[in-house]
């Protein structure tokens, strides 16, 4: 699951990650 | 009398929703009364939009790239309104996943429960937030700096013009029940911690968590609303309505992603991905 949602698991273990559009 | 764990719960909940959502209700009433000395530009034809696009830029779009910026420009107005609703989605998912962490136990989780548990969550409770910025003419955008009406979004070509009614529906009769940001907070954090979420593999974990926010969430309705006993049971119907939204939602966004060209955000394309 984590693999197919990277950046909602980037999101959940690194408050600072920006999220371009 | 609410017990001192519930009333720090409602506390903490509150405090991290105000921390986390650059909008909030009571914000975003102050500029949809008229109650602000920079009222929001209201875009209501393609003219006002096109304007808007030039005034305020960053707030509906963020850092896109310059060269983005001037292509963008070429694309048809449907195209550019779906991509600001993109952006503003990616924003508030952002802000949620922050928020969600701020759950006593959330952090806690299983990670792959987490995961879940937003992927599913997410939209019902931009749904549920969304109604805060919507009065029955319109919807505020771009922190605020923004107001569409909901007959220019109605005036759309198909399929887009169908992306909105749903939502200006749902947000008059939840905005009925007139919930305050210390209510919202609760709501919100009981739409994430829902432990039948598909494929969850803590369950008991996920439904002792729910629990004690719906336990608050109950206490906070009757000291906040005591004269309106039935706002609990209404508010968890509302639940299942924001299910039922999401579903069309997602529906909607797939026929898009298909047939038109309107590319998805990475974010929004995992969460959508084997939704429902």
């Amino acid at each position: 699951l984590k693999e197919k949602h990277k950046i909602l698991h980037r999101l959940l273990q690194n408050s600072s990650s920006p999220v371009d559009l | 009398s609410q017990k001192p764990d519930t009333k720090s719960l409602v506390r903490q909940m509150h405090e991290a929703y105000l921390k986390h959502f650059h909008m909030n209700k009571a914000k975003a009433r102050v500029f949809l009364t008229g109650k602000t000395s920079t009222p929001p530009f209201v875009i209501h034809d393609m003219d006002t939009l096109q304007h808007a696009e030039r005034k305020l830029h960053t707030q509906l779009l963020g850092n896109v790239a310059s060269g983005d910026a001037s292509s963008l420009q070429e694309r048809e107005v449907e195209a550019r309104l779906f991509l600001f609703c993109q952006y503003a989605s990616v924003e508030t998912v952002t802000e949620l996943t922050e928020f969600a962490k701020a759950v006593p136990g959330f952090a806690a989780l299983d990670l792959n429960d987490q995961v879940t548990l937003l992927k599913y969550g997410v939209y019902e409770a931009l749904f549920a937030l969304l109604a805060s910025c919507m009065n029955k003419d319109g919807l505020l955008v771009a922190r605020g700096g923004g107001f569409i009406t909901r007959e220019f979004l109605k005036s759309l070509r198909k399929p887009f013009s169908d992306m909105m009614e749903p939502k200006f529906q749902f947000a008059m009769r939840f905005n009925a029940l007139e919930l305050d940001d210390s209510d919202l907070a609760l709501f919100v954090a009981a739409i994430i911690c829902c432990g039948d979420r598909p494929g969850l593999s803590d369950v008991s974990h996920i439904e002792r968590i729910q629990e004690s926010i719906i336990h608050a969430l109950r206490l906070q309705l009757l000291s906040n609303h005591p004269d309106n006993a039935l706002l609990f049971p209404k508010l968890l119907q509302k639940l299942a309505d924001l299910r039922q939204l999401v579903t069309e939602h997602a529906e909607l966004v797939q026929e898009i992603n298909k047939t038109e060209d309107a590319s998805l955000h990475p974010l929004l394309q995992e969460i959508y991905r084997d939704m429902y």
